[in-house]
């Protein structure tokens, strides 16, 4: 509103309705050590309509937009969230609900110690607007725990992992051991001669080579039940999980004259390998 | 990675379309500048700290 160059457009705000909760789930040490989280479902149980509710509905209701957001409350009591996971539920139908949350436990491993707990926040919207819309949606209600027990339908957070001691890498290659068809996933030392390089030569000053390192090995299959689950994952492949930059120094010419230049070369040197299925979530990196 | 590929991305970062001939007789003469030598090995310094996420 304060540039010269835009003209100011104002916004009217149509609705601002939605039924919040928040919801606490106390995690430290509900993550196994060494373990990759695979996916942390929230399950939410839709209670019924009151009879009398349900006579005024009509059968074509629109659905309710449920939406799951991530809460951060930072040190300086400020808080924001992320947006998780969001569906469309009917207002009729009651009975088990269940959300995607594994990006907010992602983010939530990101926070330094101690960690405060996980903090979800569920909305309930309309999903239409406009004069035809109805208010139905504020029928949507999920039981909470002062209802009393997971018999009830209190809340759950189901967090499947799998134990990377069995399904994960081992770390650097062992040098003294050839190999083979079973050997399991590891960081193996691959020398990049520069100086052997005839595209090289006078012109790449540092460095004369270096250690790219390579990912090498198998890795251990999901079981039948999980890859039923999860069948948009494809097989665990071993694969360079981080990479470090290289940086050189070249001679090149500029304006007739030989410069010497310093360039970083993005993803040349393997950091660290993982198994890893195609289509796995890539954890997003929290904001600062 | 193979030295094609480092050649590769070697060559997007300094929008080149092909690896300079550079007579060794020049190379010779050429010092490596305080500045340049250092911004060098601070990015080495660097680079052992920060990783970047693959796939």
């Amino acid at each position: 509103r304060f540039s010269q160059n835009f003209r100011e457009v104002t916004g009217r705000l149509l609705v601002s309705e939605a039924s919040t909760y928040l919801l606490v789930f106390s995690m430290e040490q509900r993550l196994p050590p060494n373990s990759e989280l695979m996916q942390a479902e929230l399950r939410l149980f839709q209670e019924p309509i009151p009879e009398v509710e349900l006579h005024r509905l009509s059968a074509s209701s629109a659905p309710a937009r449920v939406t799951i957001e991530w809460l951060q409350v930072r040190e300086d009591g400020s808080n924001s969230t992320s947006l998780v996971d969001s569906r469309l539920v009917s207002i009729h139908e009651s009975g088990w609900k269940t959300f995607d949350v594994t990006e907010a436990v992602n983010f939530w491993q990101q926070l330094s110690r101690p960690r405060q707990p996980l903090l979800l926040q569920v909305s309930v919207q309309r999903e239409h607007l406009g004069p035809l819309a109805s208010g139905a949606h504020r029928l949507v209600r999920f039981s909470s725990q002062e209802q009393g027990g997971a018999a009830h339908g209190e809340p759950q957070l189901e967090l499947h992992t799998l134990d990377l001691r069995d399904y994960g890498a081992q770390g650097n290659c062992d040098p003294e051991v050839p190999m083979g068809e079973a050997t399991r996933c590891c960081r193996r030392e691959l020398y990049i001669d520069l100086q052997g390089m005839k595209w090289a030569e006078n012109w790449v000053l540092e460095p004369p080579g270096f250690l790219a390192y390579e990912c090498v090995g198998t890795c251990q299959q999901l079981p039948e039940p999980l890859s039923f689950k999860w069948p948009f994952l494809g097989p665990r492949q071993c694969v360079a999980s981080e990479m470090t930059a290289l940086p050189m120094i070249v001679s090149v010419r500029e304006g007739g004259r030989l410069r010497t230049r310093v360039v970083s070369l993005p993803n040349m040197r393997v950091q660290t390998c993982s198994c890893t299925s195609d289509g796995a979530l890539i954890p997003r990196r929290m904001k600062p | 990675l193979t030295g094609q590929q480092v050649l590769g991305s070697l060559l997007r970062q300094l929008h080149l379309r092909e690896a300079p001939v550079i007579d060794a007789a020049d190379v010779g003469q050429l010092v490596t500048p305080a500045h340049v030598r250092a911004q060098y090995v601070a990015l080495l310094r660097c680079s052992h700290g920060a990783h970047s996420r693959g796939k």
